[in-house]
Protein backbone atom coordinates (compact mmCIF):
# COMPACT_ATOMS: atom_id res chain seq x y z
CA UNK A 1 0.00 0.00 0.00
CA UNK A 2 0.82 3.24 -0.68
CA UNK A 3 0.52 7.43 1.45
CA UNK A 4 0.90 10.19 -0.65
CA UNK A 5 0.78 13.34 1.22
CA UNK A 6 -0.02 16.78 -0.51
CA UNK A 7 0.13 19.94 1.55
CA UNK A 8 0.85 23.84 1.41
CA UNK A 9 3.90 25.28 2.57
CA UNK A 10 6.03 28.44 2.44
CA UNK A 11 8.54 28.49 -0.17
CA UNK A 12 12.26 30.18 -0.34
CA UNK A 13 12.13 33.41 -1.41
CA UNK A 14 13.86 36.97 -0.73
CA UNK A 15 12.82 39.52 1.10
CA UNK A 16 14.98 42.52 1.82
CA UNK A 17 17.66 41.41 -0.16
CA UNK A 18 17.55 38.58 2.64
CA UNK A 19 16.66 34.79 1.83
CA UNK A 20 14.09 33.46 3.57
CA UNK A 21 14.93 29.69 3.58
CA UNK A 22 11.19 28.15 3.99
CA UNK A 23 10.36 24.22 3.93
CA UNK A 24 12.72 21.87 3.47
CA UNK A 25 12.33 18.07 3.77
CA UNK A 26 14.50 16.47 5.45
CA UNK A 27 14.21 13.29 3.86
CA UNK A 28 15.45 12.02 0.26
CA UNK A 29 13.99 9.73 -1.96
CA UNK A 30 14.83 6.15 -0.66
CA UNK A 31 15.17 6.59 2.65
CA UNK A 32 13.65 4.48 5.15
CA UNK A 33 11.14 6.35 7.34
CA UNK A 34 8.62 5.27 10.84
CA UNK A 35 5.87 7.20 12.33
CA UNK A 36 6.47 10.29 13.80
CA UNK A 37 9.91 10.91 12.27
CA UNK A 38 10.10 14.11 10.85
CA UNK A 39 10.31 14.38 7.32
CA UNK A 40 10.52 18.13 6.60
CA UNK A 41 10.54 21.59 7.92
CA UNK B 1 -9.32 -49.69 -18.32
CA UNK B 2 -5.77 -50.88 -16.17
CA UNK B 3 -3.78 -48.18 -19.04
CA UNK B 4 -6.20 -45.39 -18.29
CA UNK B 5 -5.80 -45.76 -14.47
CA UNK B 6 -2.00 -46.17 -14.97
CA UNK B 7 -2.69 -42.94 -16.80
CA UNK B 8 -4.92 -41.47 -14.47
CA UNK B 9 -2.52 -42.60 -11.78
CA UNK B 10 0.62 -40.73 -12.67
CA UNK B 11 -1.78 -37.50 -13.83
CA UNK B 12 -1.99 -36.17 -10.20
CA UNK B 13 1.71 -36.71 -9.49
CA UNK B 14 2.71 -34.97 -12.72
CA UNK B 15 0.14 -32.06 -12.32
CA UNK B 16 1.67 -31.36 -8.95
CA UNK B 17 5.31 -31.54 -10.43
CA UNK B 18 4.68 -29.10 -13.51
CA UNK B 19 2.83 -26.87 -10.65
CA UNK B 20 6.38 -27.20 -8.54
CA UNK B 21 8.75 -26.61 -11.71
CA UNK B 22 6.46 -23.60 -12.84
CA UNK B 23 6.55 -21.83 -9.53
CA UNK B 24 10.07 -22.49 -9.26
CA UNK B 25 11.19 -20.66 -12.55
CA UNK B 26 8.57 -17.82 -11.87
CA UNK B 27 10.31 -17.91 -8.30
CA UNK B 28 13.71 -17.49 -10.15
CA UNK B 29 12.84 -15.19 -12.50
CA UNK B 30 11.31 -13.12 -9.50
CA UNK B 31 14.44 -13.21 -7.87
CA UNK B 32 16.78 -12.45 -11.09
CA UNK B 33 14.59 -9.51 -11.36
CA UNK B 34 14.87 -8.20 -8.17
CA UNK B 35 18.38 -8.60 -8.28
CA UNK B 36 18.55 -6.71 -11.31
CA UNK B 37 16.71 -3.96 -9.98
CA UNK B 38 18.87 -3.82 -6.73
CA UNK B 39 22.22 -3.56 -9.14
CA UNK B 40 20.38 -1.08 -10.83
CA UNK B 41 19.65 0.80 -7.50
CA UNK B 42 23.71 0.32 -6.29
CA UNK B 43 25.16 1.70 -9.62
CA UNK B 44 22.53 4.79 -8.91
CA UNK B 45 20.59 4.33 -11.80
CA UNK B 46 17.13 5.57 -11.08
CA UNK B 47 14.61 2.85 -12.61
CA UNK B 48 12.20 4.12 -15.44
CA UNK B 49 8.87 3.40 -16.51
CA UNK B 50 8.66 0.50 -18.61
CA UNK B 51 5.31 -0.44 -19.12
CA UNK B 52 5.30 -4.56 -19.97
CA UNK B 53 2.82 -7.39 -20.96
CA UNK B 54 2.20 -8.52 -17.85
CA UNK B 55 1.14 -5.13 -16.75
CA UNK B 56 -1.30 -5.03 -19.11
CA UNK B 57 -2.60 -8.42 -18.12
CA UNK B 58 -2.88 -7.54 -14.95
CA UNK B 59 -6.11 -5.77 -15.88
CA UNK B 60 -7.73 -9.06 -16.88
CA UNK B 61 -7.23 -10.39 -13.66
CA UNK B 62 -9.99 -10.47 -11.22
CA UNK B 63 -8.37 -8.60 -8.64
CA UNK B 64 -10.73 -7.23 -6.72
CA UNK B 65 -11.97 -11.43 -6.37
CA UNK B 66 -9.15 -12.34 -5.15
CA UNK B 67 -7.88 -9.13 -2.50
CA UNK B 68 -11.37 -10.57 -0.54
CA UNK B 69 -10.33 -13.94 -0.54
CA UNK B 70 -7.06 -13.54 0.29
CA UNK B 71 -8.77 -10.93 3.33
CA UNK B 72 -11.04 -14.21 4.46
CA UNK B 73 -8.10 -16.07 4.52
CA UNK B 74 -6.30 -13.50 6.57
CA UNK B 75 -9.32 -13.50 9.18
CA UNK B 76 -9.51 -17.10 9.82
CA UNK B 77 -8.83 -17.99 13.02
CA UNK B 78 -5.68 -19.88 13.90
CA UNK B 79 -5.27 -22.33 17.37
CA UNK B 80 -3.70 -20.38 20.22
CA UNK B 81 -0.60 -23.26 19.76
CA UNK B 82 0.42 -22.53 16.57
CA UNK B 83 0.02 -18.06 16.25
CA UNK B 84 3.52 -17.91 17.61
CA UNK B 85 4.90 -20.04 14.79
CA UNK B 86 2.83 -18.56 12.03
CA UNK B 87 3.51 -15.17 13.36
CA UNK B 88 7.19 -15.52 13.55
CA UNK B 89 7.47 -17.13 10.05
CA UNK B 90 5.60 -14.37 8.86
CA UNK B 91 8.07 -11.82 10.51
CA UNK B 92 10.77 -13.66 8.80
CA UNK B 93 9.51 -13.83 5.42
CA UNK B 94 8.52 -9.48 5.54
CA UNK B 95 11.10 -8.32 7.96
CA UNK B 96 8.82 -7.41 10.86
CA UNK B 97 10.02 -6.08 14.32
CA UNK B 98 8.30 -8.37 16.52
CA UNK B 99 9.21 -6.82 19.60
CA UNK B 100 7.65 -3.90 19.19
CA UNK B 101 4.48 -5.37 18.92
CA UNK B 102 1.96 -4.23 21.90
CA UNK B 103 0.09 -7.13 22.95
CA UNK B 104 2.38 -11.45 22.98
CA UNK B 105 1.60 -13.37 20.00
CA UNK B 106 -1.05 -15.59 21.64
CA UNK B 107 -3.25 -12.69 22.10
CA UNK B 108 -3.73 -12.08 17.91
CA UNK B 109 -6.33 -14.51 16.77
CA UNK B 110 -5.71 -14.07 12.65
CA UNK B 111 -3.00 -13.21 10.50
CA UNK B 112 -5.35 -10.09 9.85
CA UNK B 113 -5.62 -9.06 13.85
CA UNK B 114 -1.29 -9.64 14.27
CA UNK B 115 -1.17 -7.50 10.74
CA UNK B 116 -2.92 -4.21 12.15
CA UNK B 117 -1.62 -4.63 15.43
CA UNK B 118 -0.98 -1.68 17.46
CA UNK B 119 3.06 -1.38 18.46
CA UNK B 120 4.13 -1.03 22.01
CA UNK B 121 3.69 2.85 23.96
CA UNK B 122 6.41 4.86 22.96
CA UNK B 123 7.43 2.24 19.88
CA UNK B 124 6.95 5.35 17.80
CA UNK B 125 8.02 9.01 19.35
CA UNK B 126 6.45 11.77 17.22
CA UNK B 127 9.06 14.72 17.01
CA UNK B 128 7.39 17.74 18.58
CA UNK B 129 9.05 20.36 16.54
CA UNK B 130 6.22 22.38 15.82
CA UNK B 131 7.78 23.42 12.15
CA UNK B 132 8.05 20.05 10.95
CA UNK B 133 5.85 17.46 8.93
CA UNK B 134 5.98 14.02 10.55
CA UNK B 135 5.59 10.62 8.50
CA UNK B 136 2.59 9.51 8.93
CA UNK B 137 3.28 5.58 8.21
CA UNK B 138 6.15 3.05 8.31
CA UNK B 139 7.75 2.91 5.10
CA UNK B 140 10.44 3.52 1.94
CA UNK B 141 10.23 7.57 0.50
CA UNK B 142 8.95 7.00 -3.04
CA UNK B 143 8.76 10.30 -4.25
CA UNK B 144 9.31 13.91 -2.95
CA UNK B 145 9.48 17.18 -4.61
CA UNK B 146 7.57 21.06 -4.94
CA UNK B 147 4.72 20.92 -7.78
CA UNK B 148 5.50 23.68 -9.73
CA UNK B 149 3.51 25.14 -12.60
CA UNK B 150 0.82 24.22 -15.04
CA UNK B 151 -0.53 20.60 -14.93
CA UNK B 152 0.60 20.14 -11.45
CA UNK B 153 2.15 16.77 -12.01
CA UNK B 154 3.49 13.87 -9.81
CA UNK B 155 6.01 11.79 -10.84
CA UNK B 156 5.03 8.01 -10.08
CA UNK B 157 8.38 6.92 -11.47
CA UNK B 158 10.77 8.56 -13.79
CA UNK B 159 9.40 9.10 -17.02
CA UNK B 160 5.59 9.11 -15.85
CA UNK B 161 3.37 10.90 -13.91
CA UNK B 162 -0.12 11.42 -12.90
CA UNK B 163 -2.06 15.12 -11.93
CA UNK B 164 -2.70 16.24 -8.10
CA UNK B 165 -6.26 16.99 -9.09
CA UNK B 166 -6.43 13.31 -10.60
CA UNK B 167 -5.13 12.03 -7.37
CA UNK B 168 -7.38 14.16 -5.08
CA UNK B 169 -10.28 14.63 -7.19
CA UNK B 170 -11.48 17.22 -9.44
CA UNK B 171 -13.62 19.11 -6.76
CA UNK B 172 -10.88 18.98 -4.44
CA UNK B 173 -10.02 22.18 -2.03
CA UNK B 174 -7.01 22.88 -3.82
CA UNK B 175 -7.73 24.67 -7.07
CA UNK B 176 -4.04 24.27 -8.87
CA UNK B 177 -4.18 27.39 -11.76
CA UNK B 178 -1.79 29.42 -13.05
CA UNK B 179 -2.68 32.86 -12.18
CA UNK B 180 -3.72 35.81 -14.57
CA UNK B 181 -1.75 39.19 -13.87
CA UNK B 182 -4.98 40.86 -12.37
CA UNK B 183 -5.70 38.64 -9.82
CA UNK B 184 -5.03 40.28 -6.30
CA UNK B 185 -3.32 39.38 -3.23
CA UNK B 186 -6.49 38.91 -1.54
CA UNK B 187 -7.42 36.33 -4.51
CA UNK B 188 -4.67 34.35 -2.85
CA UNK B 189 -5.83 33.87 0.38
CA UNK B 190 -6.93 30.58 1.38
CA UNK B 191 -9.90 30.00 3.70
CA UNK B 192 -11.66 26.52 4.09
CA UNK B 193 -14.34 25.50 1.48
CA UNK B 194 -16.99 25.05 3.73
CA UNK B 195 -20.46 24.88 2.21
CA UNK B 196 -22.49 28.13 3.50
CA UNK B 197 -19.35 29.81 3.51
CA UNK B 198 -17.88 32.48 0.98
CA UNK B 199 -15.03 31.42 0.44
CA UNK B 200 -12.36 29.00 -1.21
CA UNK B 201 -8.62 28.19 -1.49
CA UNK B 202 -7.37 29.24 -5.12
CA UNK B 203 -3.59 27.60 -4.13
CA UNK B 204 -1.73 29.29 -7.35
CA UNK B 205 1.22 28.14 -8.57
CA UNK B 206 1.97 31.60 -10.45
CA UNK B 207 5.63 31.75 -11.08
CA UNK B 208 7.24 34.49 -8.75
CA UNK B 209 7.16 36.73 -11.36
CA UNK B 210 3.48 36.76 -11.59
CA UNK B 211 3.05 37.16 -7.74
CA UNK B 212 3.08 40.31 -6.07
CA UNK B 213 6.89 40.86 -4.75
CA UNK B 214 5.00 43.81 -2.15
CA UNK B 215 3.13 40.98 -0.25
CA UNK B 216 4.14 40.23 2.96
CA UNK B 217 2.52 37.24 3.51
CA UNK B 218 5.24 34.22 2.84
CA UNK B 219 4.90 32.78 -1.07
CA UNK B 220 3.64 29.37 -0.69
CA UNK B 221 4.18 26.50 -2.52
CA UNK B 222 2.11 22.46 -2.96
CA UNK B 223 4.85 19.90 -1.90
CA UNK B 224 4.35 15.81 -1.74
CA UNK B 225 5.46 12.93 -0.38
CA UNK B 226 4.89 9.47 -1.52
CA UNK B 227 5.64 6.72 1.28
CA UNK B 228 5.16 2.64 0.07
CA UNK B 229 4.51 0.54 2.83
CA UNK B 230 5.46 -2.90 2.20
CA UNK B 231 4.10 -6.17 3.82
CA UNK B 232 5.53 -6.51 6.86
CA UNK B 233 5.81 -2.92 8.12
CA UNK B 234 3.40 -1.26 10.52
CA UNK B 235 0.14 -0.40 8.68
CA UNK B 236 -1.49 1.90 11.00
CA UNK B 237 -1.89 5.73 9.78
CA UNK B 238 -1.07 8.55 11.62
CA UNK B 239 -1.68 12.40 11.51
CA UNK B 240 1.37 14.42 10.12
CA UNK B 241 0.66 17.93 11.82
CA UNK B 242 -1.97 19.43 13.81
CA UNK B 243 -4.77 19.57 11.16
CA UNK B 244 -8.46 19.96 11.00
CA UNK B 245 -9.65 17.31 8.26
CA UNK B 246 -12.63 18.79 6.56
CA UNK B 247 -13.84 16.12 4.09
CA UNK B 248 -13.13 12.67 2.98
CA UNK B 249 -12.96 11.17 -0.53
CA UNK B 250 -14.04 7.36 -1.62
CA UNK B 251 -12.55 6.20 -5.06
CA UNK B 252 -13.42 2.85 -5.35
CA UNK B 253 -11.35 1.89 -8.15
CA UNK B 254 -8.63 -1.13 -8.86
CA UNK B 255 -6.99 -3.03 -7.34
CA UNK B 256 -3.17 -3.51 -8.79
CA UNK B 257 -0.31 -4.55 -6.48
CA UNK B 258 1.72 -1.45 -5.75
CA UNK B 259 5.31 -3.43 -5.08
CA UNK B 260 8.12 -1.30 -6.86
CA UNK B 261 7.61 -3.41 -10.20
CA UNK B 262 4.15 -2.30 -10.72
CA UNK B 263 5.46 1.43 -9.64
CA UNK B 264 7.17 1.04 -12.55
CA UNK B 265 5.40 -0.74 -15.03
CA UNK B 266 1.42 -0.11 -14.74
CA UNK B 267 -0.03 3.50 -15.85
CA UNK B 268 -1.04 5.37 -13.43
CA UNK B 269 -1.55 3.50 -10.85
CA UNK B 270 -1.83 5.80 -7.81
CA UNK B 271 -4.61 7.12 -9.75
CA UNK B 272 -6.42 3.67 -10.82
CA UNK B 273 -6.51 2.09 -7.36
CA UNK B 274 -8.95 2.31 -4.91
CA UNK B 275 -8.14 5.30 -2.24
CA UNK B 276 -9.41 7.13 0.44
CA UNK B 277 -8.35 11.03 0.52
CA UNK B 278 -8.96 13.23 3.94
CA UNK B 279 -8.57 16.46 2.89
CA UNK B 280 -8.28 19.81 5.44
CA UNK B 281 -5.92 22.74 6.16
CA UNK B 282 -2.78 23.13 9.13
CA UNK B 283 -1.13 26.50 9.81
CA UNK B 284 0.47 26.60 6.93
CA UNK B 285 -2.75 25.68 4.14
CA UNK B 286 -4.15 23.07 2.75
CA UNK B 287 -3.14 19.36 3.32
CA UNK B 288 -4.38 16.40 2.15
CA UNK B 289 -3.84 12.55 2.78
CA UNK B 290 -4.18 9.87 0.37
CA UNK B 291 -4.13 6.08 1.43
CA UNK B 292 -4.20 3.70 -1.57
CA UNK B 293 -4.62 0.21 -1.09
CA UNK B 294 -3.02 -2.88 -2.73
CA UNK B 295 -4.05 -6.68 -4.22
CA UNK B 296 -3.14 -8.26 -0.45
CA UNK B 297 -3.87 -4.87 1.31
CA UNK B 298 -7.19 -3.69 0.05
CA UNK B 299 -9.04 -2.11 2.26
CA UNK B 300 -8.92 1.60 4.51
CA UNK B 301 -10.84 1.94 7.50
CA UNK B 302 -11.28 5.22 8.89
CA UNK B 303 -11.18 5.66 12.82
CA UNK B 304 -12.87 9.12 12.09
CA UNK B 305 -15.28 7.71 10.37
CA UNK B 306 -15.75 3.83 11.29
CA UNK B 307 -18.38 3.41 9.31
CA UNK B 308 -16.86 3.48 5.78
CA UNK B 309 -16.87 0.45 3.91
CA UNK B 310 -13.68 -0.34 1.34
CA UNK B 311 -13.05 -2.94 -1.37
CA UNK B 312 -16.43 -3.82 -1.50
CA UNK B 313 -17.56 -6.58 -3.60
CA UNK B 314 -19.91 -4.40 -5.80
CA UNK B 315 -17.50 -1.62 -6.93
CA UNK B 316 -17.55 -1.13 -10.14
CA UNK B 317 -15.43 -3.02 -12.67
CA UNK B 318 -14.54 0.37 -14.28
CA UNK B 319 -13.14 3.06 -11.60
CA UNK B 320 -15.94 5.39 -10.75
CA UNK B 321 -15.27 8.92 -12.20
CA UNK B 322 -17.16 10.61 -8.84
CA UNK B 323 -15.97 9.52 -5.38
CA UNK B 324 -18.63 9.19 -2.46
CA UNK B 325 -17.88 12.39 -0.74
CA UNK B 326 -18.18 12.94 2.55
CA UNK B 327 -17.92 16.66 4.29
CA UNK B 328 -16.78 16.38 7.94
CA UNK B 329 -19.10 18.48 9.94
CA UNK B 330 -20.45 20.70 7.65
CA UNK B 331 -20.01 24.69 8.10
CA UNK B 332 -17.70 23.53 10.79
CA UNK B 333 -14.06 23.03 11.54
CA UNK B 334 -13.66 19.45 10.53
CA UNK B 335 -12.27 16.78 13.01
CA UNK B 336 -9.43 18.60 14.53
CA UNK B 337 -6.68 16.06 14.97
CA UNK B 338 -3.59 16.19 16.25
CA UNK B 339 0.27 15.12 15.36
CA UNK B 340 0.92 11.70 15.44
CA UNK B 341 -2.93 10.74 16.28
CA UNK B 342 -3.93 7.69 14.65
CA UNK B 343 -6.58 8.03 11.97
CA UNK B 344 -6.67 5.10 9.93
CA UNK B 345 -4.87 1.73 9.15
CA UNK B 346 -4.79 -0.56 5.69
CA UNK B 347 -6.40 -3.96 6.51
CA UNK B 348 -5.59 -7.07 4.30
CA UNK B 349 -8.19 -7.98 1.60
Amino acid sequence: STVVLVFQAPVSEMRNGQAISNFEFSVRNGDKVKVGEAIGR
Amino acid sequence: GGGAGSGNKFLVPGATVATMLMLGILHARRLYDDKKVEDRKEKGIEPEFSPDVKASFMKLLPLRSMSRFWGHLMEMQIPVFLRPTVYKAWARAFHSDLEEAALPLENYASLQEFFVRKLKEGSRPIDTDPNCLVSPVDGKILQIGEIRGPGALIDQVKGFSYSVSSLLGTNSNLHINDLEEEKSEEDLSGVVDVPGAKSWWCVSLASPKRQNPMSMRPKRGIFYCVIYLKPGDYHRVHSPVDWNILRRRHFSGRLFPQNERAVQTIRNLYIENERVVLEGEWKEGFIALAAIGATNIGSIRLFIEPEIQTNKPTAKLVPSERPDERMYEPGGTGVVVKKGEEVAAFYMG
